[in-house]
């Protein structure tokens, strides 16, 4: 997380660690034996991760805490038209990974709540993004052991759509971006998720309550002026999360 | 021509006279000899009689005899004034034979051809008991009894048929009454029995059911006081219940309903060779034994409700709703008993407890709290929560269950299942708040 603080205890409950062959990403709770991440957490070189590899971290904020108390992975599903094997489309970048165990919630553990049906993004809308990805400390970035989190706008799709197209101009390779993404940022930069936070929350709350607006998916840099971080637009989502529960 | 076997005689027949319906030929005389089987009579019935009319049926007759008498000589037509004709009303003979004689004289009257007769005759049962009384005295000595064809006699009780088949002699050990009501008397009652009589009467009926005598007023059985001051030395009745007393009775006051309380009674009646009794008579009858009142039940019925409970009548307990049948320690599904012979219940009567539901379903992420009633029983209240604010009971269905008769814990919605408590999403406890601004 760029340009974020680092998170009290029990503030974002449904944040989880996910290490998957040794690699750091993110996810989030949304039911007692499943979390929600980002495809491309799960799947490396076109193949996908073996349940045996995941290991899922929850509860607490510090990583050497969670360290302590790693959850096994019964099952992974990618969603099935995910196909991203140059690293170049990140389109139907959502996962899920099932437990071998039911966790009982609490203060520290707790489910995000997901979109209704046709929930709209509205530009401005602040999420908040959290994760145990780089950070930076002066100048440098560093891999924090700290749950950080930012609060960032949702960002109008043709401004996002502008901005890639920009980033495109100076770099070979830049993914697309589709309906199925959502960009969340501010132009002027210096607040982002970044690498290590992938596949976890950017949410955003009604009334008190927060619900799962999108998933870390990728972005041009990290909290670079003119560029946004991208993320899975969750409510696309909704019926293939709840079909995959129920069928698993 | 053979010898035909002998067989029984018709029962019916039709005789005429010859070359009927032609006019008979003269200086006739045939004779038919009708018979029937013994113990009927026969009926002979003219169809048709058409002889020389003649006073006295002096020239042609038809004459009908029995054991060589005539029960009448017939001669003339319907409507001739002379002549003697039977008319339309059949002839009966006393027994089961009968003669008709048919004799002709050597003319016929020219003007009218007379052409003689057509009868029929039908065997008539013979009721022997209505017979007068003959020289040797009644047909039978006690008891006749009308049969097809034949008669018996029988004898009152206390008697038996001699080899006469006619008369009785006295005999009247051995009777057993075995039918549920019925009558009794000494033999020859109301009239004196002859000398010396030694007879035994038994009822018995079936187990379960008791006995009444009720001696019919007459009643004389000789009472003489003896210097030993025996009771009734001479002449008694005694009747003998099982495990009981012997009674013995005489005089001439009747004991009038005597209730045994027992299935079997047996009843000797002796006379010696002095002095006379008239005897007794009874009715007897049987009730079934009592069983005493069922009782009550707490928490239950006892159906049906009567007023006396009697032999093989059944009861039937139902406990009141919430309640459970139980006997011997043990769940029971229904309960009927039946009153014995005995006078007892086949059962004893069971109790009724009260059903619990049993320890009700523990919810996964919640708990369940007792709000009233004693150990899960029925009726007890007990109400599930979810463990807050991290679960909430799905659908905010009742959780209130109550015991209910089915020994299921029910909503008040009539829901058997228990909620279920689903996690609340998104609503940390702790906010991350940020006053700068």
């Amino acid at each position: 997380i760029i340009g974020g603080k680092e998170a009290p205890d029990d503030t974002i409950p449904w944040q989880v660690l996910l290490s998957v062959d040794g690699q750091r990403g993110g996810g989030m709770v949304i039911a007692d034996r499943w979390i929600l991440t980002a495809a491309h957490v799960l799947k490396h070189n076109g193949n996908i991760t073996s349940s045996e590899a995941v290991r899922a971290y929850m509860g607490l904020t510090n990583v050497k805490a969670l360290q302590l108390s790693p959850l096994n992975a019964a099952s992974v599903h990618v969603h099935p038209e995910y196909n991203n094997p140059n690293g170049l489309n990140y389109d139907h970048d959502i996962g899920l990974v099932k437990l071998q165990e039911p966790v009982t919630f609490n203060s520290s553990i707790m489910p995000i709540c997901l979109p209704g049906e046709g929930t709209t993004y509205t530009t401005g809308m602040m999420g908040l993004v959290s994760g145990f990805g780089l950070t930076e400390e002066g100048r440098r970035r560093i891999l924090t052991n700290k749950l950080k989190y930012v609060q960032l706008p949702v960002v109008e799709q043709e401004a996002c759509s502008n901005s890639v197209t920009l980033a495109k101009r100076t770099r070979d390779y830049v993914p697309n971006l589709t309906n199925n993404m959502f960009c969340a940022g501010v132009p002027e930069g210096g607040k982002d998720s970044c690498q290590g936070d992938s596949g976890g929350p950017f949410t955003v709350s009604d009334d008190g309550q927060f619900w799962a607006a999108g998933i870390v998916s990728w972005g041009v840099d990290c909290g670079q002026q003119g560029t946004y971080g991208v993320y899975t637009r969750v409510s696309n989502y909704v019926d293939w999360i709840n079909k995959t529960m129920q069928e698993n | 021509c053979w010898h035909l076997p002998d067989s029984e005689p018709p029962m019916h027949g039709h005789i005429q006279s010859p070359q009927y319906p032609q006019p008979y030929p003269p200086n006739l005389q045939e004779q038919w000899d009708l018979s029937v089987p013994e113990g009927y009579h026969i009926r002979l019935t003219f169809t048709h009689l058409d002889i020389e009319a003649s006073a006295g049926c002096h020239y042609d007759a038809l004459t009908v005899l029995y054991d060589g008498k005539a029960l009448g000589k017939f001669c003339g037509h319907e409507n001739s004034a002379d002549g003697n004709h039977p008319g339309n009303q059949p002839i009966l003979s006393p027994g089961n034979t009968l003669t008709l004689l048919f004799q002709t004289d050597k003319s016929n009257p020219e003007r009218h051809q007379n052409v003689g007769f057509s009868a029929e005759y039908q065997a008539i049962d013979i009721d022997e008991c209505s017979a007068p009384e003959t020289e040797d005295g009644p047909l039978c000595s006690q008891i006749c009894l009308n049969t097809v064809g034949s008669y018996l006699c029988s004898c009152h009780h206390g008697f038996e048929l001699r080899s006469d088949q006619r008369t009785c002699v006295l005999s009247c050990t051995g009777g057993i009454f075995e039918e549920p009501e019925g009558h009794l008397s000494s033999p020859g009652y109301p009239n004196p029995p002859p000398h010396a009589v030694t007879c035994q009467y038994i009822i018995s009926v079936e187990f379960g059911f008791t006995l009444s005598l009720n001696f019919t007023d007459n009643f004389h059985i000789e009472s003489l006081d003896t210097a030993e001051g025996l009771n009734c030395p001479y002449h008694w009745l005694k009747i003998t219940i099982p495990n009981e007393k012997p009674m013995k009775l005489c005089g001439g006051k009747s004991p009038g309903l005597i209730s045994t309380h027992s299935n079997t009674v047996t009843l000797d009646y002796h006379t010696d060779n002095d002095g006379q009794s008239s005897g007794w008579s009874l009715d007897y009858s049987t009730h079934r034994v009592k069983c005493p009142f069922p009782g009550k039940v707490a928490k239950g019925r006892v159906t049906p409700v009567l007023s006396e409970y009697l032999y093989r009548d059944h009861i039937f307990v139902r406990c009141d709703q919430g309640y459970k049948l139980m006997t011997n320690g043990k769940e029971i599904k229904s309960f009927s008993a039946v009153c014995q012979s005995s006078g007892q219940w086949h059962l004893p009567l069971p109790e009724c407890h009260i059903i619990d539901c049993g320890k009700p379903k523990p919810l996964l992420n919640g708990g369940v709290t007792f709000l009233s009633g004693f150990q899960n029983q029925y009726l007890s209240v007990i109400q599930y929560h979810c463990n807050e604010p991290f679960y909430s009971l799905l659908g905010g269905m009742t959780a209130e269950f109550t015991c209910e008769a089915d020994r299921n814990w029910r909503s008040n919605n009539n829901l058997v299942v228990s909620p279920t408590c689903i996690p609340v999403c998104g609503k940390p406890t702790k906010q991350i708040s940020a006053y700068q601004r």
